[in-house]
């Protein structure tokens, strides 16, 4: 899930 | 979270408001793409897959991407909604000829070469990122042959482009405060489309003031 974290933008 | 990036997602939500008053005002979508409508629900479906495996509590950050991502996918089905049903009698079909799999495909290939991780939403993800990029295109190929900005579609244009500017400050920003935040994918894919409104509003600030029709290249 960290490596989500990244992709925080919409 | 920045100034920038706040305020992009403003402009977003207030382009998609403009428009969906304007339609609602003048009951009719004359000058609107239906074409474009449509790549933007396919953009934010297929973006917004990791809605189905996020928890929104996991942090105050998530919970706003998830009601922005709830909101852009529906108002974006709502709006084609309307413009297939209510307001179709309006519609400038046969001016609305932009050829979609021209946009569809190329962001199809260019999705399966280049992506972050093999999975398939990585793939869907990357696609919608490059579909976004060019999804304007049908929109301003409407009007550059009706040849007239309506006020309001100039106003629904100018406001997403303002979102896409001021990501691109987000960016900027992010890339200097946070260590190791890189997102070369879609900074490309960001500034193409940030080329293609600037390179609109050039077009469209010089046909109002020489009080010519629009004429795109």
């Amino acid at each position: 899930d960290a490596e989500d974290d990244k992709k925080d933008e919409l | 979270m920045n100034i920038f990036r706040i305020a992009g997602d403003m402009s977003h939500v207030a382009s998609i408001a403009i428009l969906l008053l304007k339609m609602k005002t003048s009951r009719n979508c004359a000058g609107v793409s239906l074409k474009t409508q449509e790549l933007y629900a396919l953009v934010f479906l297929t973006r917004y897959v990791d809605l189905l495996f996020t928890n929104p509590l996991r942090s105050p950050l998530t919970m706003y991407n998830t009601i922005m991502k709830i909101l852009f996918i529906s108002t974006s089905l709502y709006i084609v909604y309307q413009m297939r049903t209510r307001y179709k009698h309006t519609y400038n079909e046969a001016a609305d000829a932009f050829r979609v799999p021209f946009l569809i495909g190329p962001a199809a290939v260019a999705a399966l070469l280049f992506h972050l991780k093999n999975t398939v939403v990585e793939v869907v993800w990357a696609f919608s990122i490059f579909l976004e990029a060019v999804a304007i295109m049908p929109q301003l190929f409407l009007l550059q042959k009706t040849g007239e900005v309506e006020n309001i579609t100039g106003h629904y244009i100018f406001a997403l482009g303002a979102y896409r500017g001021l990501y691109a400050l987000n960016w900027v920003w992010r890339a200097f405060w946070e260590p190791g935040y890189r997102q070369w994918l879609t900074w490309t894919a960001g500034i193409v489309q940030t080329g293609l409104y600037a390179d609109f509003f050039y077009h469209y600030i010089r046909s109002k003031r020489q009080g010519k029709k629009l004429k795109l290249p």
